[in-house]
């Protein structure tokens, strides 16, 4: 079992990677990744090694090769079909974001509990539905991803409901934590903790 | 200097606190906040003792008293006036967001490069100003941090536009990394990242 911090740095080498492959770098090394990253060569080392062998010592890494290997490993290579829960000011933002498709991420609904929302497009092609459509869709689209962005106070019902749904996994942009069972991923993402070492940065900085 | 890395987990640990206080917990222990969020307890123990002793071995630590010493270090004693730059879907989101105000960051003003978008207002309090009008207003309400939820391809020129108007911190949103000078703090976020963890996870769990 990978530990958890090290999918992490998985996802960050990643699009470290994707970025000097813009560049056209053809090789790169430990030293170089943790230096973009502002981490230890070492841990960038571990974290490759659960995966075997890329590199050869004093050769470093081949860009391309790493980056595919990484993109097995990230589940990258298949494309996801995901629902956005909650379809307000931060739903609607998400499903415009072209970021998503370009990275295998294919918004496909969102679901709403608000009348007057149902049946309206939140994008283009993405149609808002009630939440008792959640079943039909899920299973008629292979939804495996939920984007949970409804008010905290309804996340945790809201997230068992579309895992008894079919669900797989969530990414919760609510503040509030939710518990789910053991064989369903969760991903928090709270902006506010960047904020926070942002405000932290600028005190170091200017000794506030 | 306090490691980059550090600085993020304590405001993770802040957070942690902060709900360890709402439950109305009063003691803890580096094993039990390393227990919550999946770390290790002696990173925990590491990273708080840069700033002192907080806690007795065996006893733990008091949430209340550890609490406010990291809303000390992260400098969150103090409320922060921040300008959100793109008053686009993602703008108008975060401009929204309640948790904001919560946390002491308040959005003063929104920028923008488009016509029909000034002199709007983005949220109840927040107007859309011209870019002309940067310098200004930075000035007088005192703005140190910008939201940058401009497009990929403007964010280096926004960047450096904003910085030379004032501003000394930067939340960036855009998938492009900007170059910054070393005085000014910049923190990338990506969600797209969370999203390929959450992937990595879901292949783990179902082998595909
Ligand atoms: N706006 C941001 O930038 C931002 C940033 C970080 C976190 N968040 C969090 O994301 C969430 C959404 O924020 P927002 O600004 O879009 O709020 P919002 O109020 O604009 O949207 C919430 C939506 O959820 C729907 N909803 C409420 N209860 C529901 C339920 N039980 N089932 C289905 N739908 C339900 C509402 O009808 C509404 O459309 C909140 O938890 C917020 O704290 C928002
Ligand atoms: N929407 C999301 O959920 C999301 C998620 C992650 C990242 N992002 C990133 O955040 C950024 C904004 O996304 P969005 O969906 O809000 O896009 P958007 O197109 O809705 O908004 C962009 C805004 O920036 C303004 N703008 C463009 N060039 C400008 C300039 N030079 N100066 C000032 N303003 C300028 C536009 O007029 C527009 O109002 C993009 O870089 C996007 O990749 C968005």
């Amino acid at each position: 079992k990978i530990p958890k911090p090290t999918v992490k740095r998985l996802a960050i080498y990643y699009r470290c990677l994707a970025k000097l492959k813009e560049d056209n770098v053809e090789k790169t090394s430990s030293q170089e990744i943790a230096y973009i990253l502002g981490i230890k060569a070492s841990q960038v080392r571990k974290d490759l090694s659960y995966f075997g062998e890329f590199g050869k010592r004093g050769v470093g890494y081949d860009v391309d090769k790493l980056s595919f290997k990484l993109r097995e490993i990230l589940g990258l290579n298949k494309s996801w079909n995901v629902a956005i829960i909650g379809a307000g000011n931060l739903g609607n933002a998400i499903a415009n974001y072209s970021g998503l498709e370009k990275n295998g991420f294919r918004v496909v609904a969102a679901f709403d509990n608000d009348e007057k929302k149902i049946g309206k497009y939140i994008s283009t092609n993405v149609k808002i539905y009630k939440m008792e459509d959640l079943e039909e869709i899920i299973r008629d689209n292979l939804i495996e991803i939920a984007i949970l962005t409804v008010p905290a106070q309804a996340a945790q019902n809201v997230s068992e409901l579309v895992i008894k749904k079919g669900i797989k996994g969530i990414l919760n942009f609510t503040p509030a934590t939710i518990t789910v069972p053991l064989n369903i991923s969760v991903e928090n993402v709270d902006f506010v903790v960047s904020l926070k070492s942002l405000t932290f940065a600028l005190g170091f900085l200017f000794e506030k």
